[in-house]
């Protein structure tokens, strides 16, 4: 809305080459890898196999997988340009905060619409896969999610700029230097902005965009709830002690 | 650092995501 305070077009240029080529050079697996036509999806059989797994086995193969994609997620948080500039303490909260949100945001090229499916463990999965958690409130909506973001159909350069955008919101808990942040935040913003302009996107995308940035910080509370309750809390603390990746309990441990 | 130490590892170390 501020031309005059608007960073410079060649900035804004830069800085989305930048993050559309890290998200490319970290996205885990190329969108061509991703075609459910390459994959099973989960028989009867494996079905029962994951079905019949014991809350903890489940949780724990959950926790490999999303420390996996997790891992990603930094990585393409250290190739944006001004990320490593911020201090230290602002790198952690903002991975600790929107590294699941990415993953969750990535989850839409992963997703197939046609039988509401997701990738996972080198199979296309439906929401039952995943019973033996047992928290299907938490499920449901991370399905609901992947589906919403998959109708907007969009290219690798805007999920690109939409996740760096989430990464790096300006209003998680105890950032040091928070108008670092919203300066970089702003910047991302104004270069998917213009990235959409340019694709002819429909004004309301944008808007729709917003409410997928608030219902990723739901689920991330919910998330963080259920993961409280039942995993790192006193339920299977030897579990958790002994077969939990050592980065998902630092990243939602507290 | 203590309580984040895998995280600050991986901020430090130039990986690329074929180590991952």
């Amino acid at each position: 809305s501020n031309r005059d305070s608007s960073p410079p077009d060649n900035d804004l240029e830069h800085l989305s080459e930048n993050i559309c080529k890290s998200h490319m050079e970290t996205c885990q697996y190329l969108r061509e890898e991703l075609q459910p036509s390459n994959w099973q999806t989960v028989l009867q059989t494996d079905l029962d196999t994951y079905q019949k797994k014991s809350q903890e086995d489940m949780w724990q193969l959950c926790a490999v997988k999303v420390t996996e994609a997790v891992q990603y997620v930094v990585e393409f948080a250290k190739r944006i340009d001004g990320f490593m500039e911020l201090c230290q303490n602002d790198q952690i909260v903002l991975l600790k905060a929107g590294s699941l949100e990415v993953v969750f945001v990535r989850m839409c090229r992963a997703y197939n619409s046609q039988n509401n499916t997701v990738f996972f463990d080198s199979k296309y999965a439906g929401s039952e896969v995943f019973k033996a958690l047992g928290c299907d409130d938490l499920i449901s909506p991370v399905f609901e999610f992947a589906k919403s973001l998959t109708s907007l159909q969009l290219s690798e350069d805007e999920i690109g700029l939409f996740s760096a955008y989430v990464l790096m919101s300006a209003d998680r808990s105890w950032l040091q230097e928070k108008t670092r942040v919203e300066k970089l935040q702003q910047k991302i913003k104004i270069a998917l902005q213009n990235l959409l302009q340019k694709n002819q996107r429909d004004e309301g995308i944008l808007f729709h965009l917003w409410i997928l940035v608030i219902f990723t910080h739901l689920i991330t509370v919910s998330q963080v709830k259920i993961l409280l309750r039942t995993v790192l809390s006193a339920l299977y603390p030897e579990t958790v002690h002994t077969r939990f990746p050592p980065l998902y309990k630092e990243l939602f441990g507290s | 650092k203590e309580k984040h130490k895998i995280l600050h590892r991986l901020l430090q170390n130039s990986s690329s995501p074929v180590d991952l």
